[in-house]
């Protein structure tokens, strides 16, 4: 299954 | 974490204390957009909902907290409390147009098709744009309270130092984000002249007056 992204920033 | 991102962080949680000083201080929201602040508070809510999926560190949970509370407080007391003194005459820039406009990039240009990171990019896209109802009506109007432009060149400060934490991210770790950098060179932009205001009449204490 595909995950989101990681945004480590505000 | 870099001293330009953390600064850039202060930063934005500064101009937040900044504005609900102005409110409490002049027991008014005159002169501050509520179009805008309102935009914040949408843009806040789509970008954080991986509070729910991932775990950062303390510092980014907390900060996301805040500032989805903050925003919330800000147009609560627009809304409610401060609603007489609110300028609505002069704030007047259409800013459905923002949200119908960042959508569309959200969906034409989403970090990945995950539902997520298509609200990510559409918050990303929207903040890029969210303070031109502020900067329109503070146009309209000619001038703004010292301490209404003290709030937006501190959010003007912390977007231009988020740039200079590209870089650095860049060179140091190889870190890549178009979106945000395209979007974050923008918002940079639209504060341009603004800066310029600020810095040659405000701090030498007059007030932000149109030349």
């Amino acid at each position: 299954e595909q995950r989101p992204h990681i945004h480590d920033e505000l | 974490m870099n001293i330009f991102r953390l600064v850039a962080d202060l930063l934005h949680l500064a101009s937040i204390f900044i504005l609900l000083l102005k409110i409490q201080q002049t027991k008014s929201c005159a002169g501050v957009s509520l179009k805008t602040q309102a935009l914040y508070f949408v843009v806040f809510v789509t970008r954080y909902l991986d509070l729910f999926t991932h775990f950062y560190s303390v510092y980014n949970s907390l900060m996301k907290l805040f500032f989805i509370a903050s925003s919330a407080y800000i147009v609560y007391l627009m809304w409610k409390p401060y609603r007489p003194t609110y300028s609505a005459s002069t704030d007047t820039f259409r800013a459905e147009f923002l949200i119908v406009g960042a959508a569309l990039l959200g969906l034409a240009f989403p970090d990945s098709w995950h539902i997520l990171d298509i609200l990510w990019s559409f918050s990303i896209y929207l903040e890029a744009v969210a303070i031109l109802p502020q900067l329109f009506q503070m146009t309209r109007t000619g001038e703004a309270e010292t301490i209404t432009s003290h709030y937006v060149f501190a959010l003007g400060a912390y977007r231009a130092l988020y740039l200079m934490n590209w870089i650095y991210r860049y060179y140091t770790e190889g870190y890549m984000d178009v979106i945000a950098w395209v979007a974050g060179a923008v918002q940079t932009i639209l504060y341009a002249d603004f800066f310029y205001i600020y810095l040659t009449r405000v701090m030498r204490g007059r007030l932000f007056s149109l030349p």
